[in-house]
């Protein structure tokens, strides 16, 4: 999981 | 995106919509707490500071603009349109808001993921928001009376927390490497201060009756 993904949510 | 999760994102967009209509519609916004409104400024702005360095999805960019362009416009019309802050309750407002800014901001030096300033601020974010609707309930609790679209408003808000948490049990399942405790562990903070409203809201729905609060 990249750290990009890691804040996916709002 | 799983189905809870759009789901959570609709309830929270309908509870912006519904407290927008009440301010337009009925140019008051007696009984919304404005201390509540500028903290949810201050969450938005704080964590969608990745807005132009993470790219995730269209979908997650207009939603960020969205919620951080409505926060803005619900504050500026509390504090600046002529007959909207009229009806500004600021005597029932009286919530110490910044000291659950700084709470926060301490709780995210002690408490995040990495010591970066977008983590830093990510974190601060998630547990601001946790705290941010607390002036809100006590305001509706010391005035008793909610009235209808204050009701929703909340409702909506409290909806939007729920499906968040069922989202992530839902992601907890289905994705191998689900983890991530701060968002988690706030959510559940978060939903659980809507617990004593939601009780109180089913309550006056299953008897037709006015959501009243008890003192």
């Amino acid at each position: 999981q990249s750290e990009a993904q890691a804040h996916d949510e709002l | 995106m799983n189905i809870f999760r759009f789901a959570g994102d609709m309830t929270h967009l309908i509870s912006i919509v519904v407290l927008l209509l009440k301010i337009y519609a009925t140019k008051s916004c007696s009984g919304i707490s404005l201390k509540t409104q500028e903290l949810y400024v201050i969450v938005f702005l704080a964590r969608y500071l990745d807005l132009f360095t993470d790219f995730i999805s269209v979908y997650n960019t207009v939603m960020k603009l969205v919620f951080i362009g409505s926060s803005l416009a619900i504050v500026w019309c509390m504090r600046m349109h002529r007959a909207v802050k009229r009806t500004y309750d600021k005597e029932l407002d009286t919530f110490r808001h910044y000291f659950l800014v700084l709470g926060s901001f301490v709780l995210a030096l002690l408490l995040h993921e990495k010591f970066t300033f977008q983590e830093i601020f990510w974190a601060f974010s998630i547990y601001l928001e946790a705290v941010a609707i607390l002036p809100q309930l006590v305001m509706l609790q010391r005035s008793g009376n909610v009235d209808n679209l204050t009701g929703q408003y909340v409702f909506f808000l409290g909806a939007y927390r729920a499906f968040y948490i069922l989202n992530w049990i839902y992601r907890f399942f289905t994705e191998p490497h689900f983890s991530r405790w701060i968002a988690c562990l706030s959510g559940l903070v978060q939903t659980a201060f809507y617990a004593d409203f939601f009780y109180y809201y089913f309550i006056s729905w299953k008897n037709n009756a006015k959501l009243q609060l008890p003192a």
